[in-house]
């Protein structure tokens, strides 16, 4: 479950990059 | 291109670090090699002299990161008169620490029987990469946010040709770990750390764009001053 978490931690920084 | 090994870490080609003129026939040519964990100075040593060179010994001046040989400078028999050897030897990050600048430059100073001779050389940051240094992921996300944006640096890595996973391979090989990938919008972003000998950290984030063979890379570190002679390193890795 913590991997699930920091899967989508590491989709949301991602996506906060591609489009601050 | 350099010597390197297609799985190891890239190894610059020697060039000449002390000239014959200089050094009353002495001709030192050398590179940095990392293998195994183990950081080596590989030099060539050339008499260009018209007498034998026996007593070699070689010592460095205090550097950035704590560079200086682990063992004597092994030169068995003596050198003869257009006689080149190559020596491989040994170094440790223990010694004394003093801010160079430029940051990789190392002062050495080598005897023989006919003088001491004294020299510089700039070694490549990436021999100081370690083994361990993947970031756990949950610490990464937690650092990556710590870090303030006004450490972070951004560079462009200009006309390179490989994908996502060649740039992960080729990089893991030089101690450059990819700690997560995300593709978003067609781009990728692969995001990195590294380890310096010295206990710094470095957070990278590679963009890969489609169609576009300029990539971006932003840095985010405590010690900024190491960010530009990192994307040094990315650009030589990626390239040779």
């Amino acid at each position: 479950e913590m991997d699930d978490d920091l899967d989508e931690a590491f989709s949301r920084l991602a996506q906060a990059r591609t489009n601050p | 291109g350099g010597v390197g090994m297609p799985t190891g870490s890239y190894v610059a080609p020697k060039s000449v670090w002390l000239p014959a003129a200089k050094a009353k026939g002495l001709e030192i040519s050398g590179t940095f090699s990392r293998r195994m964990g183990h950081i080596y100075m590989e030099l060539s040593l050339m008499n260009k002299a018209m007498q034998v060179m026996t007593d070699f010994a070689i010592q460095f001046n205090r550097n950035s990161f704590g560079l200086a040989p682990a063992a004597p400078l092994q030169v068995n028999a003596p050198l003869t008169p257009n006689q080149t050897i190559e020596v491989s030897l040994p170094l440790n990050t223990v010694g004394p620490v003093m801010k160079m600048d430029p940051l990789s430059n190392l002062q050495v100073a080598i005897k023989n029987n006919i003088d001491v001779f004294y020299f510089s050389c700039l070694y490549p940051i990436n021999m100081l990469f370690v083994e361990d240094g993947k970031m756990d992921r949950q610490i990464f996300l937690a650092t990556w946010k710590d870090i303030p944006n006004e450490n972070e640096v951004q560079f462009q890595i200009k006309e390179c040709h490989l994908n996502a996973d060649a740039v992960t391979n080729k990089l893991q090989s030089n101690n450059i770990y990819t700690v997560a990938k995300r593709n978003v919008e067609g781009q990728d972003m692969l995001y990195q750390s590294l380890k310096l000998t010295n206990g710094i950290w470095v957070l990278a984030e590679l963009r890969i764009q489609p169609g576009n063979i300029n990539y971006t890379l932003s840095l985010k570190c405590r010690a900024p001053e190491v960010a530009q002679h990192v994307f040094g390193a990315y650009e030589t890795i990626l390239k040779n």
